[in-house]
């Protein structure tokens, strides 16, 4: 579908995307985590996009098994949600995923 | 208004009260909290009351300034949000706090 193929457009060119609700609590949490260590994320506000929102996450889902926000992408590849990434961050696996890649 | 009024029972008739939303992350972790520590808090889910939720957010934010959820009493007090409650328990003022009441 055309909506798939745009979400796998902005994964493939965006190096971080976060695909996040605006007051959700645990996607500020994300979006802290790559702010503190210098990587601006392209965010995605499911909440700011109507009636799309939903269908995208919809995509999503069909795309990565995932239902739920955030929903985080490093190099094009799926990460997870807000837990998996800070997994990845204290085990030290954030940094050698990022520095593969041409962070703007 | 009527519906303060049964707010304001709600947090008087029950020694632990979490006003929730089902689907949110900080919601779970404060009710998960409560369970670990041994105590059935009286939850409200505010997702699951159609046109009344957002009305019951407003009553609260005019009630305690707190326009977010999980919003949480202990014995008829405003404790707070997720944060917060997580906060008092790391400092052992959760226990304190649930000693005094008429825990079911
Ligand atoms: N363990 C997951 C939890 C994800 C989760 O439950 N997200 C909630 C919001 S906090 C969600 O997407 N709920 C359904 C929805 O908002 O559509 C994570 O760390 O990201
Ligand atoms: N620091 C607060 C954060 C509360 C918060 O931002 N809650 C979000 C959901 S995680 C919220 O209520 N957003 C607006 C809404 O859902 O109406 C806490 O620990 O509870
Ligand atoms: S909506 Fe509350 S943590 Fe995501």
């Amino acid at each position: 579908s055309r909506m798939e193929e745009s979400v796998k457009k902005t994964v493939a060119d965006n190096p971080v995307v976060i695909y996040s609700k605006s007051w959700c609590s645990y996607c500020m949490e994300v979006k802290a985590l790559f702010k503190r260590i210098g990587v601006q994320p392209h965010v995605i506000e499911l909440d700011h996009l109507g009636a799309q929102g939903p269908q995208i996450q919809k995509v999503l889902e069909r795309l990565t098994g995932q239902s739920t926000v955030p929903n985080v992408f490093i190099g094009g590849k799926h990460v997870g949600g807000c837990t998996d990434t800070v997994k990845l961050y204290r085990k030290g696996e954030l940094a050698s995923m990022l520095s593969g890649l041409d962070i703007n």
